[in-house]
């Protein structure tokens, strides 16, 4: 088999057999989310089923993560028929899976600590948010447009768009505009870490 | 390979137990 130029996220957490870290999952958000509205950009929106897994989710060589559909190979990406899911529901799914792979391998009575930007961005995208507004802290990236003065209405309340992720991700950086290129680093990082612990534990099999 | 497996991957975090009102306990009633 020659050398991989993608592993699945699920692959990821098996090798390692550990939970991501934070800057992982904010790369891997910030990362699978630009690939998805690059997608619909260029109106090549690909039918989704509506619940993904860690399998679809892609790290490539060069530090992009891209989202396939179910049970497929690489080379079949696409061409494969699901019901088309919303963009909601693919945020929702996306963020499910992001809380499954920082808590992976934690048992049912243990709950990890997370950072609480990185819970209020998954509380967000999972829309498990809580309705009465006591978790109404903290981000204003997602809302363009408002004025400073409104202070209440520039707090993010629900996320709808990929755009709205990457924005949140980018605002946890010192320097948003950093954030493409720090992303990808860190998921190139990830991609190549793996690799080589997947070719070291090959040697020793 | 255990080992060489847990050095490499070796992230820190905290545990707390689970909360009924937690992100976990959230996100299980998703799925």
């Amino acid at each position: 088999e020659g050398p991989r130029d993608a592993l699945s996220l699920e692959d990821i957490l098996r090798l390692y057999n550990q939970p991501i870290n934070e800057e992982q999952a904010w790369a891997v958000c910030f990362q699978c989310c630009g690939f998805l509205s690059t997608e619909d950009a260029r109106g090549r929106r690909a039918p989704r089923p509506r619940a993904l897994s860690a399998a679809q989710i892609r790290l490539w060589r060069d530090g992009a993560v891209t989202l396939a559909p179910t049970g497929e190979s690489l080379h079949d990406a696409g061409k494969l028929e699901y019901s088309r899911s919303t963009e909601t529901e693919v945020i929702e799914s996306l963020g499910i899976i992001i809380y499954k792979a920082l808590d992976y391998g934690l048992k049912e009575n243990e709950e990890r600590e997370l950072s609480p930007p990185l819970e209020k961005l998954i509380d967000l995208m999972a829309n498990t948010v809580e309705a009465d507004g006591s978790n109404d802290e903290g981000y204003e990236a997602a809302n363009e447009g408002m004025e400073d003065e409104d202070d209440e209405k520039r707090k993010i309340s629900a996320i709808r768009s990929y755009r709205d992720v990457m924005k949140l991700c980018a605002a946890h950086l010192p320097t948003e505009s950093e954030a493409p290129n720090h992303y990808q680093a860190v998921c190139r990082a990830l991609f190549a870490e793996t690799m080589e612990l997947y070719t070291f534990l090959t040697k020793i099999k | 390979e255990e080992v060489c497996r847990q050095k490499k991957g070796k992230s820190l975090y905290k545990i707390k137990p689970r909360h009924d009102s937690g992100i976990k306990a959230k996100i299980s009633m998703k799925t």
